[in-house]
């Protein structure tokens, strides 16, 4: 189902952090596996920011993403 | 670290500036680099040689949105900038969102913090998840001393500690701009500002700025000994003369003049002087007033040569002044002249003096 506007801005807003930050592929998959690895890559930010992992865009989550920051990506190589 | 542990193979790295934010002033942006840089260096090895023209390891610009690393910035607030890691290249570059106001206090994003954050990442430091360390991603004003032991630590690991065995300094307890009975170590014009020297500290005063501020002398200058006694400002060559025992180091803006520190003996001070009290320039007469214990010497800028018939006495020459002078600054035809908690206006033309306040009242006390 399309989800309602308010949370398509923030998925948006989440899939593009998680990009440029936790290296999550960009481009078309398959549902389930896009899915799964944008699952992961919010685990994986909960963790480094010592949040509450739940895999889920929480609004403790959301609200991090918002905030003023580095450009340099919090995991792997940067070039 | 960033993977592979990228570092840069020796200790010397240059940076250059490539271009400036219009949010600052050019020399706030200096000094704020200088700062940042300087906070690396003394906790480890590192020198870092700023370069005005070519490749320098690390090159510093502002820019917005697609600034030519295929690496876009995203308008105001969201990224603010990003660096890359010790390698050739663009290998240590580091960017500054020019959508963002750029600030030197708290009031926006403080270009020193993140500029000392970036660095880290040009010098192999990637992000911290520790929410008090500098390298953690979120942008947070902290005023004082940045690092962390996890920023220290991290450090140090890739380039060792500073084998001068520079301890980090505690946060520093700064000297009070109001207590009553301060008195100053120096004073001195630069380039229309006010520079007061304090302890380890210096005040920065601008018509335009409310509020002094204050920063460790170190910080701005690393060549300078960490205590002042003497200085004043030669604006026909742009620099600026500190005096510290018995040597004088010249500045041109933040760079120390090539061939300083020299011996004040060589202005033509006998060998017994071995501390200058307080320096002033008289633009009027291009002569620098040197003051030690009662006696001051009149020094000719342009002939480079002591005058004949001193040194004289301070308390003759300059009546109601008391008989000696911590600091002393020359503006608008007055000589004001600080001793203790005292500050004494002359007036230069009717040879009086006219005023008499506490000295921290040129700190808005």
């Amino acid at each position: 189902l399309p989800l309602p506007s308010g949370d398509q801005d923030s998925w948006l807003l989440a899939e593009k952090y998680l990009r440029r930050f936790y290296d999550l592929p960009a481009g078309l998959q398959g549902r389930q596996r896009s899915a799964g690895a944008f699952e992961d890559k919010i685990s994986e930010m909960q963790s480094f920011f010592k949040l509450k992992v739940t895999g889920n865009l929480d609004d403790n989550t959301l609200e991090l993403m918002k905030q003023a920051r580095c450009g340099v990506p919090d995991v792997g190589e940067y070039n | 670290h960033f993977p592979r542990h990228l570092k840069w193979p020796n200790n010397n790295v240059t940076f250059r500036i490539e271009n400036y934010t219009p949010d600052l002033q050019k020399s706030d942006v200096d000094r704020a680099i200088r700062k940042a840089l300087n906070i690396w260096s003394d906790v480890t090895p590192l020198i870092f040689k700023k370069l005005h023209v070519g490749n320098a390891d690390i090159m510093i610009s502002f820019g917005s949105k697609e600034h030519g690393d295929f690496n876009p910035f995203d308008g105001p607030d969201g990224l603010l900038a990003h660096a890359y890691p010790p390698g050739q290249g663009i290998g240590g570059d580091t960017h500054f969102d020019e959508d963002e106001q750029w600030t030197k206090d708290s009031s926006a994003y403080n270009l020193f913090i993140v500029a000392t954050h970036e660095l880290g990442h040009a010098l192999g430091l990637s992000h911290s998840t520790d929410p008090g360390a500098l390298m953690y991603p979120v942008y947070s004003y902290t005023p004082g001393f940045p690092l962390s032991e996890d920023d220290i630590k991290g450090i140090q690991a890739l380039y060792g500690p500073n084998p001068n065995s520079k301890k980090v300094k505690p946060k520093p307890d700064a000297p009070n701009k109001c207590d009553p009975m301060l008195s100053f170590d120096a004073v001195t014009e630069l380039r229309g500002e006010t520079i007061i020297f304090k302890d380890r500290f210096y005040w920065r005063l601008h018509s335009q700025m409310p509020e002094p501020e204050q920063t460790l002398i170190k910080s701005t200058w690393p060549s300078l000994p960490n205590k002042v006694d003497a200085a004043y400002e030669y604006p026909e060559k742009d620099q600026v003369i500190i005096f510290s025992g018995i040597r004088m180091w010249a500045l041109n803006g933040y760079n120390l003049v090539d061939g300083y520190p020299k011996y004040i003996h060589k202005l033509g001070l006998p060998k017994k002087v071995r501390e200058i009290d307080a320096a002033v320039h008289i633009r009027d007469t291009g002569k620098t007033l040197l003051f030690t214990d009662e006696k001051y010497w009149s020094y000719d800028e342009a002939a480079g040569t002591m005058d004949s018939g001193y040194p004289r006495s301070i308390e003759v020459d300059f009546p109601g002044m008391g008989d000696e002078v911590d600091a002393a600054a020359y503006r608008y035809g007055f000589l004001n002249f600080f001793h203790e908690h005292i500050q004494y206006e002359y007036s230069y033309t009717s040879r009086k003096v006219i005023r008499i306040m506490r000295t921290n009242s040129i700190l808005n006390c």
